[in-house]
């Protein structure tokens, strides 16, 4: 996956990380002190929805080849800038009976973008 | 949300202005981590706990047990340490009271549970081990039916873990768990002694999928 920079067209993995102080929420969030949510943005413009390490996978390769054929090369064919790998967010917090759970939430971090 | 002719926004336009976009993405942050939850609102603390006790449980809590499940039968899995809410005690018998949201209650499998407690032994006591009888008691409204109980012996002072079984279990399930402890000696006592040694019950808990059917 590519990282976004300043001024970054093409699909990209944009950091965005939420600090659980800033919006008030580390009284009841024990672990960790933020979420690293990230997300993609950009443009796929169709020709990149196969170039290896941008493609989410063969199959979708193969996919933005058909709507290329069908959609005659049009920039709306589809393809879009999607997560390609995302791992859990571990959490530590206090539940309305003052309990403390520790849970990982699946696919909440984004680590890597690319075409569909 | 796609809108009529609309692509989703983050197909096809340029990369998204960081700085123009922030509460938006603070409020999606916020409402994702909720819904993964299963929360409406962030929780308000009725009764904090003191760091002492957190720190000991959280030092108590064992690692995840991953042989439990394989990887693929592995849902959104939790654990949770539950404080105790200690009621009617005498010389050798202490009440501990558990309570579970309603989320928890109904909204989870609990795969296992375990009573953490500290016991201090009388400084006279000789090397007999104390006995510890831990009872498990019925549902809400019926307390004096016994679901289940525990032996337990304590040969020195210090944290004990007792693993509880499926009356225990099916009590968290149901939002509420409520336990006596009666003691040879008065070791039970102590149980209520310093906010750092609050007994606690650890539970190993996974949610319930919208679609699971068992079979019979």
């Amino acid at each position: 996956g590519i990282e976004c920079q300043s001024g970054s067209r093409m699909c990209c993995r944009q950091e965005f990380f939420v600090d659980f102080r800033e919006i008030g929420w580390h009284d009841w969030i024990i672990q960790p002190e933020g979420y690293a949510m990230n997300f993609c943005t950009g443009q796929c413009p169709l020709h990149v929805a196969g170039m290896p390490g941008l493609a989410a996978s063969f199959h979708t390769a193969v996919l933005s080849l058909l709507k290329a054929n069908t959609a005659g090369g049009t920039a709306a064919g589809g393809s879009c800038c999607v997560p390609t790998a995302r791992r859990p967010l571990s959490l530590l917090y206090y539940d309305r009976d003052s309990n403390i759970v520790k849970t990982d939430i699946p696919d909440m971090v984004v680590e890597a973008c690319g075409c569909s | 949300t796609p809108r009529a002719a609309r692509p989703c926004p983050a197909c096809g336009g340029p990369a998204l202005d960081l700085e123009n976009h922030r509460e938006l993405l603070l409020e999606l942050a916020k409402r994702s981590i909720l819904d993964k939850l299963h929360l409406r609102q962030r929780p308000t603390l009725s009764r904090p706990v003191p760091r002492a006790a957190l720190r000991t449980a959280l030092q108590r809590l064992p690692g995840p047990p991953q042989w439990l499940l394989g990887e693929a039968d592995r849902g959104q899995e939790y654990e949770i340490i539950s404080f105790a809410d200690t009621g009617l005690s005498d010389i050798n018998q202490t009440r501990l009271d558990f309570h579970f949201s309603e989320r928890t209650a109904g909204g989870v499998e609990v795969r296992q549970a375990s009573l953490v407690f500290f016991a201090q032994l009388p400084p006279n006591t000789t090397q007999t081990p104390t006995t510890v009888k831990v009872l498990v008691l019925g549902p809400r409204g019926t307390n004096l039916t016994l679901a289940s109980q525990h032996l337990l012996k304590v040969r020195a002072s210090g944290w004990h873990q007792l693993p509880l079984g499926p009356a225990a279990q099916a009590a968290c399930s149901q939002g509420h768990l409520a336990l006596e402890l009666v003691a040879e000696s008065q070791v039970a006592q102590s149980l209520l002694g310093g906010a750092s040694r609050r007994p606690f019950v650890a539970a190993q808990v996974r949610a319930r999928g919208k679609h699971r059917v068992r079979r019979r």
